[in-house]
């Protein structure tokens, strides 16, 4: 997205589509969750349903927060523990036809801010990184 | 921050100081360094060593990746392993003195900078969120 001003960009064009996201369902293990995030590399990721509608985020902390014993991190629990039972349920959440402002401030305390539609269908992420690589080229136009 | 202009803003303004960081030593063994990542919820912090001087940044996918075996996390490997092992060595570093434009473009691809003076003492981070949030409140001034 070139020297389009900022007032003129949408979510859309900047955010992540979801075919490219790293993502989890409710129903997995903590321990698949666990291996995902590894794997990618990534801090946390959006939870999905089978119906691929957005539930909400998962991240390591939250994971080996809840493994963390008195003396060690007891990673046999894994197993028994699911993505549902630990998630981040109360999330923000963007449109594909929010403006660049309303998504600037979304993402001024959440690195990455998942999209969906009216009916909660996952579309995507929006990510700090799309958001400041546009505001350094508006600035340096 | 207020309503100064982006252009006389410099990176002290906007950075945590190095007092409120949370953070690691070199020689610390990777059993402490994830107990430090996991209780204080950051994904990665800096590395000093003993005279206060940046060595790197530690985050917990590289741990978690070290100890990843072929068919689980090997935990007891977190106790042989020390921090100076498996850190980043080649990270950005700002100074105080830099422009707001100079830090814009650093945080592009890292979630936070650090920030030395010229012999190499700490003196603190600059975020992602700082950089963030002084934007919003120029694009609304
Ligand atoms: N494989 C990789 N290649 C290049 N750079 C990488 C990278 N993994 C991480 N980074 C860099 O590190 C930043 C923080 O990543 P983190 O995983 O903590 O936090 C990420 C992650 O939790 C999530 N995310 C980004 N891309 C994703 C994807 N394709 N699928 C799922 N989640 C993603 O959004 C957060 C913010 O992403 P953002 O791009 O703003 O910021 C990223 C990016 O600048
Ligand atoms: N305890 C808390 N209270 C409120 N919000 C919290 C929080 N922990 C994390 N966040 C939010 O989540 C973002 C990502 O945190 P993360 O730990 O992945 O990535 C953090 C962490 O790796 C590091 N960081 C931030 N503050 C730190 C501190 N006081 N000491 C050490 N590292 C810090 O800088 C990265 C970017 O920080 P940034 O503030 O831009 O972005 C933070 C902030 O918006």
């Amino acid at each position: 997205v070139q020297h389009k001003p900022l007032t003129e960009i949408v979510v859309e064009e900047l955010m992540i589509s979801s075919e490219k996201v790293a993502h989890v369902q409710l129903a997995n293990p903590l321990e698949h969750a666990l291996l995902v995030l590894v794997k990618s590399g990534y801090s946390a990721v959006p939870v999905l349903d089978t119906s691929y509608k957005l539930k909400g985020t998962i991240g390591k902390t939250v994971i080996l927060n809840h493994i963390l014993g008195i003396e060690r991190f007891e990673m046999e629990r894994l197993s028994k523990i699911t993505v549902n039972d630990v998630m981040q349920k109360d999330v923000p959440c963007l449109k594909k036809s929010d403006s660049f402002l309303v998504a600037l401030k979304a993402v001024i305390d959440y690195p990455f801010v998942c999209v969906a539609d009216e009916e909660g269908y996952f579309d995507g992420i929006l990510t700090r990184r799309a958001i400041l690589k546009q505001l350094n080229k508006d600035l340096h136009a």
